[in-house]
């Protein structure tokens, strides 16, 4: 499907050219104006400025702009490169780049080691973990006892805490992960691959913007 | 068996960390 330069059209600030997003990433330059067309909505959906922010982000997650939680404050913060407190169209467009089919599987567990980090420590701590865990709980409405989310997060430590210091570092997280493909799961979206096919709305959208 | 899951493959499972939500909404 093609896509025409929407040159032309009104953009929000902080909009990055399509072909330089594109000469970065793994989306084509279609894509990313495809992208553009879901970022302006994202952007729009509260406070209409053309950049997205916490709420906004909460709502299209979890229909409901003022539900908090732990894990998508950390995906918005990882999101959030200028650490401004809104996402810009380039940042979302690099941003959503790590869960490209295509990206490196070394990038995709870079950026969940950055997401686990919590405290920014360079280490996934035991504290940290069990406070993932028990925001996760939180979310499902699930009750395990301190006992038992203790349990878990031992077994899980002495799984990935090789060098046994308590604490979980890069090479680690990277070691535990190429042992549990799984947990990588979610950083991949296969939407990604070839927007245009999957929302061609969006690209039709892009071409009327002209 | 709780107790028997990998504590990371728990959390995996936050909806706060599925965005293929972005592109439902």
């Amino acid at each position: 499907m093609g896509c025409i330069p929407t040159k032309l059209a009104k953009h929000t600030p902080g909009y990055e050219d399509p072909t330089v997003l594109a000469s970065e990433t793994s989306f084509s330059v279609c894509e990313v104006e495809a992208l553009y067309e879901l970022f302006k909505k994202l952007s729009h959906s509260i406070f209409k400025d053309g950049l997205i922010r916490k709420e906004e982000f909460q709502l299209a997650l979890f229909k409901n702009s003022k539900r908090k939680n732990l894990f998508a404050d950390r995906i918005f913060d990882l999101f959030d490169i200028k650490r401004n407190g809104v996402i810009e169209f380039g940042e979302f467009v690099r941003s959503l780049n790590v869960f490209h089919p295509d990206t490196p599987t070394e990038e995709k567990i870079a950026f969940a080691f950055k997401l686990y980090d919590l405290r920014h420590t360079g280490y996934i701590e035991r504290e940290e973990l069990k406070e993932m865990v028990f925001a996760l709980l939180d979310e499902s409405g699930l009750h395990l006892s301190d006992d038992v989310v203790e349990v878990i997060v031992e077994k899980t430590f002495s799984q990935a805490d090789s060098k046994g210091d308590g604490r979980i570092d890069p090479d680690e997280w990277k070691e535990f992960v190429s042992q549990n493909p799984a947990l990588l799961k979610n950083m991949t979206l296969p939407y990604l691959k070839d927007m245009t096919m999957v929302f061609p709305s969006f690209a039709v959208n892009s071409e009327l913007d002209e | 068996q709780p107790a028997a899951m990998n504590a990371f493959e728990l959390i995996s499972m936050s909806k706060g960390l599925n965005l293929a939500n972005l592109f439902d909404s």
